[in-house]
């Protein structure tokens, strides 16, 4: 912002123009200008420097709402589900995260849920190879709930610490993909009742307010409990998180911030803020 | 929607001779905020509003009596024209093979959309082959394979680390063995990896790609203008193909891409399944990033 003496018409719009080109969406920057034109009114806000201030500390204030991190529970296997649209890094984010359980000793299985899209299992075994978790995985073609069931099997068997399902990519606007997938959630749950622990929805960073509705019809379906995003490491800012923490409640536990096995950050409201005014 | 916005503004406008800048305003604030609702980009919309806007200041409307009508035929005419026309063919070379390469961001439906577009190819009497040029992507070659073996369509790949000497050897196999078509499977990268940029630049220098097809994600946001100006200063692209427009994205993206690159969208993915690529039309895209 340069040293305007007050707050007018242009540095309102040089504000709206950042948020929405950060991705925060037209209504969320809509509803964050409103509340800032409120603040100007009730407020000592009569600098625009401050006016970025006060921004900041509304969206800090959204994404830093408690929960960013993976729930475990008590007993073993911790059981982590992955979803989410086509190609946003479910399965090398599930590689990268495996690799976090297995550096710290634990036995980690990893399941073969995306039976449909090809190589998808065996793009997921050269991770496990990477990072020391073994795969459970049927043929290409086969039913995945099938593939969970055997999994957490295997798991309990094995006394794995961690198993972490990997499922195929679907738009969320197909209804017998996201059936499937409350299908996959149920056989989970009758094999070891109160799985999956967590339902991790990855989320492509460079991806545009489409991912609200991502985020709002995954929710319904599954009960997402907690985000990954994606490709950090473009040039996107990712800024539609701050709605979809604002308005779901839904909290971001993961970044991804490139393609290889140690790409993984906890998700850090105060640098994520500061990326998004860069 | 924007039609019953503009309803709306069909009836404050009625019975005045001409469309005045005030008239205008409001009916140019619906369109602003469809078109950002789009994930169209903000400087994208600022510029294609001021197109309109002039188009509309006095423009005649005694003769038409729905003034309103005719801003909303302004906004749709200026928008398709943007959009581009059908020039989805692809540009086949006058001396076998042609050699098509794709390039994009990391998921963004490359290796999907080679198998679609080897296969239409196929199915129009020629003799693709598809280049597993991805070496860095875990199971990318086996991926391709699985497709061409799907589709009866041969996957040329090596044991070499080098995508540069992959598709430099691809067509001569091409050339040797008489295929005509010689599609690039490239790897995912980011616009800003220079390595990965220039890597792209030598396959481009080495074997001469007849069209160079910039993939995107029709769920892009904002970011589209710069990825895509990125592509197609490195690249020069010669089209576009847009993936996933089977989901509810308004597709924004489309129209940012276009305004900045000026290279006409080809092809559209409607789907995961290899029949699932459709011939680019502007028309439909527009009145869907219009809601
Ligand atoms: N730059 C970058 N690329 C990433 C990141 N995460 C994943 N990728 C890349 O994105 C592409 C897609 O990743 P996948 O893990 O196959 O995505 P997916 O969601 O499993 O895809 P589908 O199973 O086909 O839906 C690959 O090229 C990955 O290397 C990231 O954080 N940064
Ligand atoms: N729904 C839908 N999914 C698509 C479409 N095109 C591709 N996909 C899916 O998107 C995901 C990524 O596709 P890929 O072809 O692996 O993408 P890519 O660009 O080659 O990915 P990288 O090589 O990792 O950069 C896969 O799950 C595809 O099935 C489309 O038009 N619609
Ligand atoms: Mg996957
Ligand atoms: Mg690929």
């Amino acid at each position: 912002f340069s040293s305007r003496e007050k707050i007018d018409g242009a540095v309102l719009e040089e504000l709206e123009q950042i948020l929405i080109e950060s991705d925060i969406g037209v209504q969320h920057s809509m509803a964050l200008i409103g509340k800032l034109e409120e603040a100007i009114k009730t407020r000592d806000l009569d600098r625009p420097a401050l006016i970025k201030g006060y921004i900041r500390n509304e969206i800090l204030g959204v994404l830093s709402a408690d929960g960013h991190q993976l729930k475990r529970p008590a007993s073993d296997p911790f059981v982590i589900m992955v979803v989410g649209v086509n190609g946003v890094g479910k399965t090398t984010t599930i590689g990268k995260l495996a690799r976090r359980f297995t550096q710290a000793g634990e036995a980690v299985l990893l399941a073969a849920g995306d039976t449909f899209r090809a190589a998808a299992a065996e793009q997921l075994e050269i991770w496990g190879g990477r990072v020391g978790a073994d795969v459970i995985r049927h043929q290409s073609g086969s039913d995945p709930s099938a593939v969970i069931f055997d999994a957490l099997k295997a798991a309990e068997s094995r006394k794995a610490g961690v198993v972490i399902a990997d499922t195929a990519g679907r738009l969320h606007t197909k209804v017998n993909l996201m059936e499937e997938l409350k299908k996959m959630k149920r056989v989970m749950d009758k094999v070891i009742p109160g799985t999956p622990h967590e339902v991790l929805l990855v989320l492509d960073a460079t991806t545009g307010q489409n991912a609200l509705s991502q985020a709002r019809i995954f929710n319904e379906a599954v009960g997402v409990t907690g985000i990954v995003l994606t490709k950090l490491d473009g040039t996107a800012k990712g800024g539609i998180v701050t709605a979809i923490v604002g308005e779901l409640g839904l909290p971001v536990k993961l970044i991804g911030i490139g393609e290889g096995m140690e790409d993984l950050r906890d998700f850090d409201p105060e640098e994520f803020v500061r990326a998004l005014f860069e | 929607t924007l039609t019953e916005k503009f309803n709306t503004v069909i009836r404050d406008v009625t019975g005045k001779g001409k469309l005045s800048e005030e008239n205008i305003q409001d009916a140019l604030k619906s369109v602003k905020m469809a078109l950002l609702e789009a994930d169209v980009n903000y400087k994208v919309v600022r510029d294609f509003l001021n197109r309109v806007k002039d188009r509309s200041v006095g423009e005649e409307v005694h003769r038409s009596l729905n003034p309103g009508q005719q801003f909303i035929k302004v906004v749709q005419q200026e928008l398709t024209a943007l959009m581009g026309g059908t020039d989805s063919k692809v540009k086949l070379a006058s001396a076998a093979p042609t050699i098509i390469m794709m390039a994009g961001l990391q998921g963004s439906g490359k290796t999907t959309s080679v198998a679609k577009l080897a296969r239409i190819y196929k199915n129009k009497g020629h003799r693709p082959l598809m280049v597993a040029a991805d070496v860095y992507r875990p199971a990318a070659i086996h991926q391709l394979q699985v497709l061409g073996r799907d589709l009866g369509i041969p996957v040329y790949s090596s044991e070499s680390q080098d995508p540069v000497a992959i598709c430099s050897a691809a067509k001569q196999k091409a050339v040797a063995e008489g295929f005509d078509l010689v599609f690039l499977d490239t790897a995912g990268r980011l616009h800003i990896d220079d390595n990965l940029m220039h890597e792209l630049e030598r396959i481009k220098a080495d074997v001469s790609p007849h069209e160079i097809l910039f993939v995107a994600d029709a769920m892009t946001g904002q970011d589209a203008v710069n990825i895509a100006q990125r592509f197609n200063e490195r690249l020069e692209i010669t089209g576009v193909i847009l993936t996933k427009l089977d989901g509810d994205a308004r597709g924004g993206a489309a129209l940012s891409i276009r305004t900045v690159t000026e290279k006409p969208i080809k092809f559209v993915g409607v789907g995961e399944k290899m029949d699932q690529l459709e011939v680019f039309h502007p028309d439909r895209v527009a009145s869907r990033i219009l809601g």
